[in-house]
């Protein structure tokens, strides 16, 4: 089943990076991902490419294939076409920004195969 | 006023990758 909106991608929710600072999240800039992986002692920052984006088996839902990494290890996500994801250098973007931005009024880019997330790994392998 | 630590906006934790 896809994976429900959590809260905290409400326009105003407060974020905490890795060293304590306090953003909203529509502030977020891709540096506070990158920086904040850099001091984690667990993550790790990875780009994830959308190879394919396809109708989901919900309504409202939809199916991203994501390359990971550069071994392009391949993951499938289940999520609501609102559903956000911070793209490098671009910032929020979502299968249906418009919907985002009304649910959500966090202001959304259109997410387009080819587009490169945020995405973490852990660090190491345990 | 909830704060939520910055990666749980990223959705999934992708693979490990071993080096």
């Amino acid at each position: 089943s896809p994976v429900a909106l959590p809260p905290f991608f409400m326009r105003g929710s407060i974020i905490q990076l890795a060293d304590g600072e306090l953003k909203r999240v529509e502030d977020l800039k891709t540096e506070d991902f990158i920086q904040s992986a850099e001091i984690s002692s667990e993550l790790k920052i990875d780009s994830s490419t959308v190879e394919r984006i396809d109708c989901g088996q919900s309504p409202n839902a939809v199916l991203i294939q994501f390359s990971v990494g550069e071994l392009k290890a391949q993951v499938c996500v289940e999520v609501l076409v609102e559903y956000p994801f911070f793209v490098f250098g671009q910032g929020w973007s979502s299968c249906c920004p418009d919907r985002t931005t009304q649910l959500f009024e966090l202001s959304c880019a259109k997410l387009c195969v080819g587009d490169v997330c945020v995405s973490l790994t852990l660090r190491s392998l345990r | 006023v909830p704060v939520f630590p910055w990666h749980s906006l990223v959705p999934f934790l992708a693979p490990t990758q071993s080096d």
